[in-house]
Parts: C-alpha cells; structure tokens; sequence
C-alpha cells in the first residue's frame, strides 16, 4: 500500500519521526521533550494529509495502534506520547537519540 | 446565538461540564481527574455534534479559547487540561467540587 510505504521511506529518512496532528496537545507535548534535549525532527502532521485515515492504518499494521503521536527513532518504533513523556523523564529518551 | 445558549444551559444544567472531543487524550485526562476523585459530570462530544464549530466559538467568546477540553464547574470556567490536572494533583479540584 502506499501509505505503508510512505512510512517505511519516512522512518528510513530522519533519525527522529513523529507522526502528529496539528491540533493534538499530546503531540505538541512530545515534540517538546525533543525539543528540551535541543535535537531536530521530522514532525508528519498527519491532519495536512488528504491520506491521513491510510496513513493511520499503515501506523496501526506497524505498531499496533492508529492513535498519534507515533514516535520512530533511527526507524524503530519507540512508543506514543505516554512512553515518549516518561522516557524523557527517566533520561531513557535522551540515551538514545 | 444558538451555540452560546446551549453553553449557558449545560453549565447551568449540571455541576460539572466538560466539553470535549471523544478522540482527545488531554480530555480523557481530565475526565480521570473527576473519576479518581469519584464524582459524576457531565461530557459533551463535540465531535459528535454537527455545530461543533459554532459551539467552540461560544467557547472562546466565554473562556478565551476555543480548545478542547474546557472544564467548568458551578457554571464557573476553571481551566483546560493543564490546569485541571494540576488542580488534581494540588488538591485543589477535590476543594471545588
Ligand atoms: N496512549 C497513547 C494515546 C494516544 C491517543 O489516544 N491519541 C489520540 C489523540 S490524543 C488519537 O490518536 N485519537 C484518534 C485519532 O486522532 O485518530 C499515547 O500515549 O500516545
Ligand atoms: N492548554 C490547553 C491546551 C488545549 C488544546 O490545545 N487542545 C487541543 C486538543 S488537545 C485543541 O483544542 N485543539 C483545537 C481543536 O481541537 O479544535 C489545555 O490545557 O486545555
Ligand atoms: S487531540 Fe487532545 S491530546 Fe491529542
């Protein structure tokens, strides 16, 4: 499918990638953490994409949920906002960008 | 308009209203709030309401903004997801409701 494939490019392309909404606070909430430890990423506003519903499938077949934020680093897939907040918090986050 | 006065009639309907969006994290943390302290309110889709729009500009006319979730009690507008989280963990909400 092409949404798959788009993904598979996008998490092949940046070592950090969040697939967001522009409206979502538990996106903006992650991008934060990144932000604090002052590393760039490639934020998908998924929202600004007339493929977004076959984006969100392709996420749900690769890390079992549709919901954002869905967070890669170095193309493996890390978690949502929940696990992103806390790996920031313990410093896990920070150990692997 | 008629946005406004459904606003007007829910805060004054119930003690505590929450307008929401069914899909948002930020809203279900906020409704935890109000279960873990045991207490029944009120929460009003607005995703699931073809005024939804006109809704949140009657938000924004009363609170400032028109984000969700807006949280009201006592007909009282006390904040958003951050502030009721933080009220939450203060003590507090336990005090207003
Ligand atoms: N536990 C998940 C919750 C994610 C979640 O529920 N995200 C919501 C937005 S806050 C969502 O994707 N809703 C469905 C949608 O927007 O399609 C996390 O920590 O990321
Ligand atoms: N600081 C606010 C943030 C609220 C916020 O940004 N909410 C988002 C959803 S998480 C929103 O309403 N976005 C615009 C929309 O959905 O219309 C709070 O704590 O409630
Ligand atoms: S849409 Fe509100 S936290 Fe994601």
């Amino acid at each position: 499918m092409a949404a798959t494939q788009f993904v598979n490019d996008a998490i092949a392309h940046d070592n950090i990638v969040i697939f967001s909404k522009t409206y979502c606070s538990y996106c903006r909430a992650a991008k934060e953490c990144f932000d604090k430890l002052k590393v760039s990423y490639k934020s998908i506003e998924l929202d600004n994409r007339n493929d977004m519903d076959d984006v969100q499938d392709a996420l749900e077949k690769l890390t079992g949920a549709r919901s954002v934020p869905r967070v890669f680093i170095n193309g493996v897939f890390i978690g949502g906002g929940t696990e992103v907040k806390n790996m920031f918090k313990n410093g896990k986050l920070k150990e692997l960008i």
